[in-house]
């Protein structure tokens, strides 16, 4: 069993982030996720920390004195790792994204109940332009372009097992990202090449809507949205944004969406602070906070509520930063680096 | 925001917007 360094707890960083554990992957190929989950060991359900590289991912337990153990490996000799795709409400599962430039293979790691064993599962395989876990056990995915496009639905039971398969009126225009809607489990988000956001009823698998969104920003990716008072609220990224000399460079946008009449406003757009340069890498959003890797190395977060950003954590130990997730388990923050080093914040 | 750019508001959009989509 690996032990891993000593964390470090008293550190504090820019802005409302405070370091509150690290560790580093050993593993010799690049990190490519980062993502916290619960696992149920014991008949007791933990807060876990999933790390990938591309040929093995890694299942950590928190220990007492803040320290992580590793606790399963799953080995990946074929084709590499590229994602990891939580699934939200099911214990002990937990989904990755396989390929090269793009997803190929969706698998399912778990452990066998008898002997603790590590096993994977081929769920999907083809041309994947999409995936993600949603609330309620189920995993949304898209396969193949324009006309030629299927999106479809699984629901896992509760313990990972039996599932079940629905699919939903494909947009004929290739999907980039799907969003889940907070406050709106049945309603489903996807933003396509052609800078559409189209609306899914994910009961009945109807296309509900689609809206054209300003095409000042190409290629924007979708990554939550709220139902508020008969009007979506939509966060986009932008990896594509020029710099501009009035506001800099756009990372995040919030939209609004009437989605009865299609037309759409932005409200916020959240730009890099003064002195502070890149576009957008990657990020994650949760509740009111979005967080973002730029092409910088430096990690900035914005709390969409106050509307500016609210945390610049610039690259650790002369390394670019380049994952970052929210944890599905807490208000934590896990930031990653290419070698392997994670480190966890509390925000 | 100014809403009246948006038109019309429903609070069951969605239900509404699911009556009227094809099956």
């Amino acid at each position: 069993t690996e032990i891993t360094d000593l964390p470090a707890r008293d550190s504090l960083n820019p802005g409302s982030l405070q370091l509150v554990s690290k560790f580093k992957n050993p593993s010799s190929s690049c990190s490519v996720d980062v993502s916290a989950v619960w696992w149920e060991r014991a008949a007791a359900k933990e807060p876990c920390i999933i790390t990938a590289c591309e040929d093995v991912v890694s299942l950590w337990k928190p220990l007492d004195t803040l320290q992580w153990e590793k606790v399963h490996t799953w080995h990946f000799t074929e084709v590499p790792v590229l994602q990891i795709v939580p699934v939200p409400d099911v214990y002990n599962l937990i989904c990755v994204a396989l390929g090269n430039l793009e997803i190929r293979e969706i698998r399912a790691l778990l452990c066998s109940s008898g002997d603790e064993s590590e096993k994977q599962v081929l769920l999907k395989s083809g041309n994947i332009k999409a995936v993600l876990g949603l609330t309620k056990r189920r995993l949304v995915s898209s396969i193949g372009t324009f006309c030629n496009q299927q999106v479809q639905i699984m629901t896992f039971a509760e313990d990972g097992g039996s599932k079940d398969e629905q699919l939903l009126m494909p947009p004929d225009e290739t999907i980039l990202a799907f969003a889940e809607v907070q406050g709106m489990q049945d309603a489903l988000l996807g933003t396509t090449t052609v800078n559409n956001i189209v609306i899914w009823n994910l009961k009945t698998g109807q296309l509900l809507k689609k809206v054209h969104i300003d095409d000042s920003y190409q290629a924007s990716v979708c990554h939550r949205a709220y139902s508020e008072m008969g009007l979506l609220f939509v966060v986009l990224s932008h990896p594509c944004a020029k710099e501009s000399q009035v506001f800099g460079s756009p990372v995040f946008q919030l939209l609004v969406i009437n989605p009865k009449t299609a037309q759409s406003v932005g409200i916020l757009l959240c730009c890099l602070p003064p002195g502070q340069a890149g576009r957008f890498l990657e990020g994650d959003v949760k509740d009111h906070v979005a967080a973002a890797v730029l092409t910088s190395g430096t990690i900035a977060v914005w709390d969409l509520l106050l509307g500016h950003c609210t945390a610049v954590l610039p690259p650790a130990s002369d390394q670019s930063w380049s994952l970052v997730k929210w944890s599905g388990t807490d208000s934590h923050l896990l930031a990653g680096q290419k070698d392997g080093n994670v480190f966890i914040y509390r925000y | 925001c100014r809403t009246a750019d948006l038109g019309p508001i429903s609070l069951n959009w969605f239900e509404e917007l699911s009556s009227e989509a094809p099956p």
